[in-house]
């Protein structure tokens, strides 16, 4: 486990005092290594360590705590400080609907989360709506229109090919029957295909009091540096959403993500069910990437 | 340890693999020798050698055929990876009389995607009612695809964690259905991977191996940015060669697995 690796690498150094920079160098390493372990982007996992030992060397070490512990510590923190130091809401418009617009890669759970989302602002007592902008992969539109029955969550059928059409129409109705948020789901998109990213941006120019949420799958590589900063780079990003979370994978897609568009993670999926949904805790998020 | 280079152009090296998801333990053996045996001429040589070597040692890319119809094929792997799609790619690519078998009875429109993917190919698909068992499915496709002389059946399956024990153990007995019906045991079982799963890839692809016969690995979403080094190590780890790899979304975008391509973009 992390503090026994750490301190081991200690033992010879044991001692009270402030933390020295050999003892230092030497618990960077293993935190280097953690962190790689965990998916976190290597120029992300460089700039932390850099933070963290100019932070550490020649703090003093709290009597309570080993000097591999007193590492962790401030590892763990900067951590949380690096995730937003505490829990963010997606906050809805006052007057008039929200919409609320996921985007992302192939295959990252956008669908299943934008039932999930819908679901999640009905038990806080909104009425939310669903739409597919989807009209490319086989069966999405029905994949939602299904997650919706399932969960009695109001459902809007396209009416034209473009969504482009249909969305100032979908906001129209949403405002006559006072429901919010409008929930979108999209395709998914390669973050080098600049067709389709310009799709997104469109979108949010057609519905400028738009939320877009990004969502990353949780076991994500290296890949999630660049990933969210293409996405953010055509759309302004309101909040990042990780899936699968329930599994092993340590989600340090998070992290980078987070580093690279300053964008706070609001949510992560924790299964294929509509429930299977709970808000980001920066401090949870932190203990399991040090595992 | 990574970064512990002591040559400029290993660190180099030592960074690409770590950027293209490569596993770090298997980062740690290919760069070890590079560093302490720096008279062996070029280290991106040496290094490009190793990893194509890797591959060779997992032996044949072939997809093999059952010499008693119909072949079954196996479409397993994680939430998302591209399974669904991967199967109906290659039966473009394969054009015989295949059979589909709906097997993912959970997932919201899991049996509607199949069956639009079976109209534009114009196979047949056998499914059940979306809840249904799914050993169900596969049991009634074989027999299906008996009946009807088919060449292949492939099997779509739904997407599960490998960390979910109650559904691996729903895989494992689809899987022994087919072996049950002994002419007929899955010749292969295809594992989809996407190129971007970060370090836990190896943990997935082992978990999956111990409950069925994983016997390629499908490497999807490569047209992505993504080099998909999570490959090296699982083919390096457990032995299980790299088959096919997606390159898109169309039914053209599969191809067969090189691995000179793709060291040549594993290390930039
Ligand atoms: N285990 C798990 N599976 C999830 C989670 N969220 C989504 N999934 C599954 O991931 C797979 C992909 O989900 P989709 O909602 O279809 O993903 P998508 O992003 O809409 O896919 P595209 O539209 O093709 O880009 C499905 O099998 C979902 O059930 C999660 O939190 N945990
Ligand atoms: N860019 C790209 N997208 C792909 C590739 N293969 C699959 N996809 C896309 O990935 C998404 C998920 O594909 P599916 O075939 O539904 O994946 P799956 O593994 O069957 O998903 P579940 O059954 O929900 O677990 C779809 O949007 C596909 O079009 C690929 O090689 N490249
Ligand atoms: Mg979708
Ligand atoms: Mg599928």
């Amino acid at each position: 486990r992390l503090t026994e690796k750490l301190n081991s690498a200690f033992k010879k150094l044991r001692g009270r005092g402030k933390l020295s920079e050999e003892q230092v160098k030497d618990g960077l390493k293993e935190i280097r290594r953690i962190l790689l372990a965990a998916d976190v982007h290597y120029s992300v996992v460089k700039k932390f360590v850099k933070r963290v030992e100019n932070k550490a060397i020649g703090e003093e070490v709290l009597k309570s705590l080993t000097p591999g512990e007193q590492i962790i510590k401030i590892v763990r923190e900067e951590l949380q400080e690096l995730l937003g130091g505490q829990r963010e809401e997606l906050g809805l418009h006052q007057h008039g609907p929200t919409p609320i617009i996921l985007v992302g890669l192939q295959g990252t759970g956008k669908t299943t989360t934008a039932g999930k989302l819908a679901l999640h602002y009905r038990e806080q007592k909104k009425t939310p709506i669903l739409y597919s902008a989807d009209y490319r992969r086989p069966a999405a539109r029905e994949q939602l229109r299904q997650l919706a029955e399932e969960n009695q969550l109001e459902f809007y059928p396209e009416q034209y090919e473009d969504p482009r059409d249909d969305l100032p129409e979908l906001v129209e109705y949403a405002e006559n029957k006072s429901l919010n948020p409008v929930i979108i789901d999209t395709a998914g998109r390669l973050n080098i295909d600049q067709p389709m990213l310009e799709e997104i941006g469109d979108f949010q120019r057609l519905l400028p009091e738009s939320r877009v949420l990004l969502v990353i799958d949780g076991m994500m590589g290296q890949e999630a540096l660049q990933v969210a900063e293409d996405f953010a780079g055509v759309v302004q990003l309101d909040g990042l959403i990780l899936t699968k979370m329930e599994g092993d994978a340590r989600g340090g897609a998070a992290i980078s993500a987070r580093e690279v568009t300053g964008v706070p993670v609001l949510y992560i999926g924790t299964g294929e069910k509509a429930a299977d949904f709970q808000p980001f805790h920066p401090e949870r998020m932190a203990s399991r990437i040090l595992g | 340890v990574p970064g512990l280079g002591g040559d400029f152009s290993i660190e180099r090296l030592e960074a690409a693999l770590l950027s293209s998801d490569v596993g770090l333990e298997t980062v740690e053996k290919l760069i070890q020798p590079l560093e302490s045996g720096q008279d062996k001429g070029d280290p991106g040589e040496h290094l490009r050698k190793q990893i194509i070597e890797i591959f060779h040692r997992a032996g044949p890319v072939t997809l093999q055929i059952s010499d008693s119809s119909p072949t079954v094929y196996f479409f397993v792997g994680v939430n998302g990876s591209g399974k669904t799609t991967s199967m109906a790619k290659l039966a473009h690519n394969f054009d015989k009389q295949i059979i589909f078998a709906a097997a993912d009875t959970f997932r919201a429109a899991a049996i509607e995607q199949l069956k639009k993917w079976g109209e534009r190919l114009d196979l047949p698909v056998i499914s059940h009612q979306k809840g249904g068992d799914p050993t169900a499915v596969v049991y009634d496709a074989l027999e299906a695809a008996v009946h009807r002389q088919a060449d292949f059946l492939f099997v779509d399956t739904a997407g599960r964690l490998h960390t979910r024990r109650d559904l691996m153990e729903q895989l494992e007995k689809m899987y022994r259905v087919t072996v049950g019906q002994k002419s007929n045991e899955p010749t292969e079982s295809l594992l989809v991977l996407d190129a971007s799963t970060g370090q836990n890839g190896l943990q997935q692809v082992r978990t999956f191996a111990e409950k069925l016969p994983v016997t390629g690995i499908i490497l999807s979403k490569l047209d992505s940015t993504a080099r998909g080094g999570v490959a090296l190590s699982v083919v390096d780890e457990l032995g299980i060669p790299v088959k096919l790899v997606g390159t898109g979304e169309t039914l053209d975008d599969l191809a067969p697995f090189s691995p000179e391509i793709y060291c040549d973009a594993l290390l930039g």
